[in-house]
């Protein structure tokens, strides 16, 4: 239990949750698919923009350490944007209404959502 | 990542995950954890999917990210993918999307598809076994009958393999965490054996949405890339997630 992997005995009376292993409960939001796709998620992007930009910031800073010359990231904010313009709508749409309304560049909103496949590199 | 679909004794199919994600992208030495990880965090929501003011589906999301990773279509089913690693990767399927083949779905575009338009378990199940996809990925899928729950294995252009709850046999759970349930995980990184003793230890009897809690909070099940816990029931069309720390000594994955 002290050793890698730290395997437990089988925990139990964990929920519901509480002490150190849980750190918060989830918000709820709406997403209302009768709005047009680039205003869906505007509710949302509002409340967890500054938590957005620091999150991006953070992968922003990864590539700068890998790439120093910033050049990674140039090229994500200059070819990324004509990927999404690619992408099935109403993705499409979506990251486009996300971008505008986070203030993020185009290009690294689509670099978030096509993260899963880019990881696998 | 670990998902698990379970059959209680009653009939009732109960779903589970743990979403772990950030390896390799920055270690904080102070505080012994995953950067990106830790930067996830305050981005998990959980949203209603409306139309015509009536919920169409509910997920666990990062907000920014259009895609789905963890959610239930009420009354019908539930759904949550896992991260496969081959090296038939997914930079070959960003590849020929650039160079305009562009026949292969995202995944993440796939499972919102899904669980936007698919209204039934089988119907679900047979888009996400046959549908192209950019990058190999698990599948894991829970219904809303008794022995509706697999595990679909993808490639990027096949389903390799189709793994169903099946009581005849006893098999009254499958569980997935990142590696194909034929082969033997990575030993550094083996996750499915002490999730599957906790899940034999509970028993088929004893398992429950809380009980499920029980073992995604067991080490290292829960490890410093979890980000978060949902668990799902397809019957009352519940979803509860839960944003998870994981107190030292702890997997780094």
């Amino acid at each position: 239990q002290f050793v890698p992997p730290f395997t437990e005995d089988c925990r139990s009376h964990m929920y519901p949750p509480n002490g150190p292993t849980f750190r918060g409960a989830v918000a709820w939001y709406t997403v209302d698919l009768d709005l047009p796709p680039s205003k869906r998620w505007n509710t949302l992007i509002a409340d967890k923009k500054t938590d957005l930009v620091t999150m991006i910031q953070a992968i922003r800073d990864l590539a700068d350490a890998f790439v120093p010359s910033g050049r990674l990231v140039e090229l994500v904010d200059v070819t990324l944007p004509l990927m999404a313009n690619t992408l099935p709508d109403p993705f499409s749409e979506e990251i486009k209404g996300i971008a505008a309304v986070s203030g993020i560049p185009l290009g690294e909103v689509v670099l978030f959502n096509i993260f899963y496949e880019v990881f696998t590199v | 990542c670990t998902s698990i679909v379970a059959e209680d004794d009653k009939g009732n199919l109960l779903h589970g995950r743990n979403l772990d994600f950030g390896l390799f992208m920055g270690w904080d030495v102070k505080n012994k954890s995953w950067i990106i990880s830790e930067k996830l965090k305050p981005l998990v929501v959980n949203l209603d999917f409306k139309r015509n003011n009536q919920t169409v589906f509910k997920s666990t999301n990062f907000a920014g990210y259009v895609g789905m990773l963890t959610g239930i279509k009420p009354h019908t089913f539930t759904l949550t993918m896992n991260e496969r690693f081959s090296l038939d990767g997914g930079y070959i399927g960003i590849l020929e999307w650039i160079l305009g083949q562009r026949d292969g779905m995202w995944m993440s575009f796939l499972t919102r598809s899904v669980l936007e338009n698919a209204n039934s378990y089988e119907e679900a199940k047979t888009r996400l076994a046959t549908t192209k996809l950019l990058a190999p990925a698990y599948f894991i899928l829970g219904g809303n009958q008794t022995g509706q729950g697999c595990i679909i294995t993808r490639s990027r252009t096949l389903s390799i393999d189709l793994l169903e709850i099946d009581l005849k046999l006893n098999r009254w759970y499958v569980l997935e965490t990142n590696y194909d349930h034929w082969e033997q995980p990575l030993f550094l990184d083996d996750r499915r054996t002490p999730a599957m003793k906790c899940m034999n230890q509970v028993t088929q009897k004893n398992i429950s949405l809380k009980t499920m809690y029980d073992i995604l909070s067991t080490k290292p099940v829960l490890n410093k890339l979890t980000t978060y816990t949902t668990l799902m029931q397809v019957s009352t069309g519940n979803l509860e997630s839960y944003i998870r720390d994981c107190p030292n000594p702890c997997m780094p994955w």
